[in-house]
């Protein structure tokens, strides 16, 4: 039996929120361990992993693994019905048809309960082998956002180069071209506005500023964002979760 | 001119 409790919906709410628009349908697999997820788009460009560790929950239990089938933009409607701030907790039996969603108003008596129909999902499982990459960089998540949301309106791609402490972020389209160069900076008073770069070999990568849209679907989770990048790999993009992470695989755009 | 490469390049089936 799975009965997982969030200390505030809220946290479930941004995950889902920042996922649902890139995948569909997928198996939310509760271990002991905690609750794991990985999907791939429809495109096979941008892959989606999932790790919420036991930690990030008040309560959690997981005696046996459980599968959950999960249409995500059916549970975003349900899990949309509870307050930021009430309790929100996960309920399912071992071989689950269902599974329970049940919030709990912490000022007020007040528990209301969504039951989810799951589904059968056969989805592919990619092996994702650990990589070195060659270059790291890490710089408050909200910075990322807008420079994606800025360089999208001049064109489909963008081309990220880090050469020794410089970070520059491009896009070439046909109304003119823009440019975004973040340098290596560390802010005492708050760290989470720090920018890290660690480089072992200059990187020139080009990625689909769609797929990276929805990634930063994901800004509200975490103060900061780590990108690592290599030649001719996907890319990763991590937001930190209390326990656990959202990671994006992302695949990379090549010259013809 | 750019091309999308698909994650299937990268990473096997499990």
């Amino acid at each position: 039996m799975l009965e997982g409790k969030f200390d505030e919906a809220s946290l479930l709410k941004k995950i889902i929120d920042a996922i649902k628009d890139c995948v569909q349908l997928c198996n939310f697999n509760c271990t002991e361990k905690g609750i794991t997820l990985q999907a791939v788009d429809d495109s096979r460009v941008l892959l989606v992993s999932l790790l919420i560790g036991e930690e990030a929950f008040t309560d959690y239990r997981c005696d046996r693994n459980i599968t959950l089938g999960v249409d995500l933009s059916s549970f975003s409607k349900m899990i949309k019905c509870g307050n930021n701030e009430d309790f929100l907790t996960l309920i399912a039996e071992d071989s689950p048809d269902t599974v329970l969603v049940v919030f709990e108003d912490k000022n007020r008596e007040r528990i209301s309960e969504y039951s989810l129909k799951l589904m059968d999902i056969d989805n592919e499982f990619l092996k994702i082998d650990d990589m070195d990459y060659d270059s790291v960089i890490t710089m408050p998540a909200g910075e990322f956002a807008k420079i994606v949301r800025d360089l999208k309106n001049l064109s489909e791609s963008l081309g990220i180069l880090v050469t020794k402490d410089t970070v520059k972020f491009l896009s070439e389209g046909d109304i003119g071209s823009g440019s975004v160069v973040v340098k290596p900076f560390t802010d005492l008073e708050k760290p989470e506005n720090s920018v890290k770069v660690s480089l072992k070999k200059p990187v020139n990568l080009t990625f689909g500023l769609k797929y990276l849209s929805d990634i930063i679907k994901a800004t509200n989770l975490a103060e900061s964002v780590t990108i690592k990048i290599a030649d001719k790999v996907p890319a990763l993009f991590e937001y930190k979760l209390p326990s656990g992470y959202l990671r994006f695989y992302l695949a990379p755009k090549f010259d013809e | 001119k750019t091309t999308q490469s698909s994650l299937m390049n990268f990473f096997g089936k499990k």
